[in-house]
């Protein structure tokens, strides 16, 4: 563990949490994209099946149970309790475009072809893409609200201090995985837009507008 | 025994 990884994870928690608060808080989830966090649970799901086989440490079990149970209460809260306000029109990016896909190159490239490791590589993948619907949402509606720009701040910075530990860890312990540095990269390019925005807009106490 | 490809991460 390395301080890098331990802000990312610790980012991780709080965007989740963020996310929760906005939508218990509201009583809404308006401006937030069910298509992401559905894809979000499936990322949890297929990366977290070696909770049962494999024993890391405490905080490695907690926080994987805590992401698992997080992203369901989410789905909950969105389609099921808060469904009223779940904005189906805006929510419209075709999830298959990215599960297939991910889950084809998880096929092709991967570190071993057993099906835990083809699952965690897909959940690589997937998270790589998992925030397109997300943003995709942002864009149509052309605004988002501050905690929602918060909490997407967060999940952004999360895999942006895994870069850095993943640098860390090439020359502190001569440990690396390319593709999960592939797909971190691509994950934290996705953001750079919205960190721009956030940076320049919503630091300065202003809305997040997107240019129309 | 080695963790495969970064297993020891969230």
């Amino acid at each position: 563990m390395n301080i890098f990884r331990l802000a990312g994870d610790l980012s991780h928690l709080l965007a989740i949490i963020l996310l929760l608060i906005k939508i218990w808080k509201t009583r809404s989830c308006a401006g937030i994209s069910g298509k992401s966090q559905i894809l979000f649970a499936v990322v949890y799901v297929s990366r977290y099946l070696d909770l049962v086989t494999t024993f890391i440490s405490l905080y490695n079990t907690l926080m994987k149970l805590v992401f698992i149970t997080s992203s369901f209460a989410t789905l909950y809260l969105m389609y099921v309790k808060f469904k009223a306000t779940y904005d189906h029109n805006h929510d419209s990016f075709r999830i298959e475009f990215l599960l297939l896909p991910c889950f084809v190159l998880a096929l092709l490239i991967n570190a071993s072809f057993t099906p835990l490791e083809v699952l965690w590589t897909f959940s690589i993948y997937l998270e790589a893409v998992a925030i397109l619907p997300q943003l995709f949402l942002v864009s149509k509606t052309g605004e988002a609200e501050s905690i929602t720009s918060h909490y997407l701040f967060a999940l952004g910075s999360y895999r942006a201090l895994y870069l850095l530990n993943w640098i860390y860890r090439y020359y502190a312990e001569g440990h690396y995985d390319l593709i999960a540095i592939f797909a971190g990269a691509i994950q934290t390019i996705l953001y750079c837009d919205f960190f721009y925005l956030y940076i320049t807009k919503v630091l300065k106490g202003k809305k997040l507008q997107l240019p129309a | 025994q080695e963790k495969l490809s970064g297993k020891d991460e969230l």
